[in-house]
């Protein structure tokens, strides 16, 4: 699996469209302090279903949308895409797989996997069912480290275990 | 489940003893399961010892070698069960000089099965990578993404420096 | 003791206006007491917004503008009631070049009146500095400080990458 | 007042007895992760009567004594001094300040001033006392800074407010 593309609109402090082109290999991110780089980060995460609003840095939900500069005005909603290249870890799904996700300020939300309509528990259920398993452990930071330092290591084991039953069992 | 964890916590013990003397030459780590008849449950006690050093608590390394033991791990998990991407945020802040290339070194290797994004303000860490994305912020409070050469960084601190 | 209390706060509260303006041009910093009318116990307030940027909670700056602000206020401290040493550990760590050239620079200021030691990685500090002193651990857990140039420090630097 | 010479001996990575002439102006403590540098700080924050752990990152005060490396065996005392010239913020005092901490693995301490024995409380008695006032806010680091982010500057409020009044009292 491939990440392609990443498209912001509304979303933290990208009020205008944004596309990042993603490419194979290795992508370095860099800019001054405040500039924007783990607001990126973060919505990845939270495109890719984060509910946990510690996880993206935010007290209240409306805190992920465009919230004004000097010169523009607030917007009325986040919304942020990610174009994923199957590889073959969803033999169900096909070979691009787009997920979309929307806030409002008043506080609905939206959903789309390939331009259809959904609810985030088929998200989930994509993330879960593939054979890449979950997204547990892919975004790390320094609290994240430390965590783990701390012992905080559950999860990633589970994980780690999850992953190679699974391989267990598709060889069977 | 329960052999399928003990495997996986063999595997990634065995891994971190890798990744640990990578960074850590001369140095020895561990993993122990506390209650090893309950090793689902059981809490984790990880080991890290940096050459000379005397074995004692983990909260006796400096802020440095401690970064460097959750990146040893982290890098063990992935080695164990590689996820398809890897995102760090500035987990190179706290290094020296050689423990920034050692880090961007390890991830220039792991690039090729893993897609990696890394955000850095560290040069070393940007060499190695081969797309670089610039996030500005020309107009206050907007956010924009360029990209970038390498030589265009170099010649925006070199700008910077100068003013 | 109270208006004692409150005429240090007022001070603080002038010098922390400039030092963030310093570090945050076209920005807006406040200190404000929640409960005016008990200054001595009262819970103070915090407000520091980026040129730019809507005023909300602190918690959404980045993490390197919140080391600037932080930085900002411990050097309005220091304005008004300036310790004759000031000890810095590694505080530069999550800054981008530009900002540690004003932390550095602001330091060179303050060392006239104030003796400085800073614990630092980063090269931008370091020229900043009258005295170089390096630590190093030749013989493994052993600690010991030598003097070193600043051209000694670029030397191991690019040896360090030539490995 | 300014700091002349700090002197290690057996404190935590330091077994040999180490000398660090301090000078005016800014100094610089560079090096690698791990070779010592906070550990020098700690010495500092100690010798001048940090009496809780935590601000020296220990847990327990053996942890302040080299604890032995592959070569070398543990030692039995840790011992810093640190020499401080008197630049009239202490009338009383003579223009050169040595202050001298030592900790036993047993658990014995003992203290000096101008190589007379004492107890920590005249140590801190003379640190209070001086125009310099406290060291309240002499040791910054990230932990520290997070701190005062996070509101608690308190303490750095009444120093302030503290060393003014001494201030006016002495212009009356
Ligand atoms: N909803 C929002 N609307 C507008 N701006 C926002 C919103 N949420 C966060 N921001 C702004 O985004 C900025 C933080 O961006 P981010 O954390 O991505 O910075 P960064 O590039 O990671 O910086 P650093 O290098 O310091 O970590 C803050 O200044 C914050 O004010
Ligand atoms: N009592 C002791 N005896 C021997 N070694 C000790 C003792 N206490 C701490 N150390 C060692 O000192 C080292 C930490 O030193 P210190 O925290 O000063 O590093 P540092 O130079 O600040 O590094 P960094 O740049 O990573 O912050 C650790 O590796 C630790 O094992
Ligand atoms: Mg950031
Ligand atoms: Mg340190």
């Amino acid at each position: 699996m491939k990440l392609k593309e990443l498209r912001l609109y509304g979303f933290k402090s990208f009020p205008n469209k944004t596309v990042l082109e993603l490419s194979r290999g290795m992508t370095a991110l860099v800019g001054p302090n405040g500039c924007g780089k783990s607001n990126v980060l973060d919505s990845i995460r939270w495109v890719l279903g984060e509910q946990r609003l510690s996880q993206v840095r935010c007290s209240k939900n409306d805190e992920l949308v465009f919230s004004g500069s000097a010169r523009l005005p607030e917007q009325g909603y986040a919304d942020v895409s990610l174009v994923m290249e199957n590889e073959g870890e969803f033999i169900e799904l096909p070979s691009e797989i787009e997920l979309r996700r929307r806030f409002y300020r008043s506080g609905e939300s939206s959903f789309w996997i390939n331009r259809e309509e959904c609810r985030l528990k088929e998200i989930e259920a994509i993330l879960r069912g593939g054979a890449a398993g979950g997204r547990l452990y892919s975004v790390f930071d320094a609290s994240k480290l430390a965590g783990i330092v701390g012992g905080d290591i559950h999860n990633l084991l589970e994980s780690a275990a999850g992953v190679l039953g699974f391989r267990e069992r598709r060889h069977e | 489940a329960r052999s399928r964890f003990e495997s996986a916590f063999t595997a990634v013990r065995e891994e971190f003893r890798k990744t640990f003397h990578y960074f850590f030459p001369g140095g020895e780590a561990d993993l122990k399961l506390e209650a090893a008849d309950d090793p689902f449950n059981s809490p984790v006690q990880i080991i890290g010892r940096p050459e000379g050093k005397q074995l004692k608590r983990l909260a006796q390394l400096s802020d440095g070698e401690r970064a460097m033991l959750g990146i040893s791990l982290l890098f063990a998990f992935y080695a164990v069960r590689p996820a398809p991407f890897l995102f760090i945020d500035e987990l190179d802040a706290p290094l020296d000089d050689a423990n920034v290339l050692k880090f961007a070194s390890y991830l220039a290797h792991l690039k090729n099965d893993i897609q990696v994004f890394v955000i850095t303000h560290n040069k070393r860490t940007m060499e190695k990578a081969d797309t670089i994305y610039g996030v500005t912020m020309e107009e206050p409070g907007v956010s924009k993404i360029i990209s970038v050469r390498l030589k265009d960084v170099k010649r925006h601190h070199v700008a910077v420096e100068e003013t």
